[in-house]
């Protein structure tokens, strides 16, 4: 079978001046994560897993996208991240939310995965598991750029302002609208 | 968020799914992504699956898992299976999102009821990409 890698850097309304920045970066992505699925090259033999979780890993360390570096901001401005990883053979899969400060959360969902006998693993736990795996605890907001600082901040105004605010509310209880922010 | 498919010559699917959110979220808000079903999923005997967009709608919708159900059970390409679960959701709960799909066979799906959605992907030596519904751009690996 002919190796496939197949990625996305989100949807949403995308600003034509993002759209750069996203091309390239997802063409990085794929440049990094197609080695480790060609056969018998020194990478690996071919691994649908290692390419998805390079794959990701770059855009996660690209502040174009909403990922890792780059993340979208919480109503207090921190950045808390999310992600999962599954492969098909065994339906073994790993996943982890609101950690905080470290810049590859796929590869700490894969290091759940193949290091624990749970799958899915959140907040202060998963950060505690996260560094007692070797994860770097970056210094604190290490992931926030400036992009996300201003979109926080338009954000609020709208808010303050009774204009709509798509589906980022901070109450819990909002109802459904039809709006869309970039990227969900 | 972020998320890429990939299948390797043994046909052996994985997928994986990475975000931050959305802006201005609730501290403790959990989307779409880390949940099996909704941002993600791989099965060698269906498909792989990442989706972005509404976390709270496409976590309710279960949109990966609809996706793999269209191919597993009414035999729907990985394209058509895309394009009815994302249409279908967005008809259903308003909120909009898009996804990318590799099925069994390595037959791609990409679709989304979003304004836009960044996608790209490697085949025999070509990458072919795109941002906007109904243009794509091609160029050498």
């Amino acid at each position: 079978m002919e190796p496939i890698l197949l990625v996305h850097g989100g949807a949403g309304n995308i600003t034509d001046a993002r759209c750069p920045g996203k091309l390239t970066g997802m063409k990085q992505a794929l440049r990094v994560g197609i080695k480790h699925l060609i056969p018998n090259n020194d990478l690996s033999e071919g691994s649908a897993l290692d390419a998805v979780e390079a794959a990701v890993g770059v855009m996660e360390s690209d502040g174009n996208f909403n990922a890792g570096y780059g993340a979208c901001l919480n109503f207090e401005g921190k950045a808390e991240v999310e992600a999962s990883i599954m492969e098909g053979s065994e339906l073994k899969a790993g996943c982890v939310t609101l950690l905080h400060d470290i810049m590859h959360p796929i590869s700490v969902a894969r290091c759940v995965m193949q290091n624990t006998k749970h799958t899915f693993l959140g907040g202060e736990a998963a950060q505690k598991f996260a560094l007692e795996h070797g994860f770097e605890q970056l210094p604190e907001n290490s992931l926030i750029t400036e992009d996300a600082r201003l979109a926080l901040e338009e954000f609020k105004e709208r808010q303050a302002s009774g204009l709509d605010t798509t589906f980022a509310r901070t109450e819990l209880d909002v109802k459904q609208d039809s709006g869309e922010q970039e990227p969900g | 968020t972020v998320g890429a498919v990939a299948i390797d010559c043994n046909g052996n699917i994985a997928a994986a799914t990475s975000t931050g959110g959305i802006t201005g979220k609730v501290s403790g808000r959990i989307g779409d992504t880390p949940l099996l079903g909704c941002g993600t999923y791989a099965d060698n005997l269906q498909g792989g699956v990442s989706t972005t967009g509404h976390g709270e709608t496409i976590m309710r919708f279960n949109l990966a898992q609809k996706i793999m159900s269209k191919i597993r059970y009414e035999g729907k390409t990985a394209q058509i299976a895309t394009e009815e679960a994302c249409k279908e959701m967005t008809e259903r709960l308003t909120g909009t999102g898009g996804a990318i799909t590799i099925d069994a066979h390595g037959r791609l799906g990409i679709y989304w009821t979003s304004h836009r959605m960044g996608w790209a992907y490697v085949k025999n030596g070509e990458i072919f990409y795109g941002i906007d519904h109904g243009k794509q751009f091609k160029e050498q690996l």
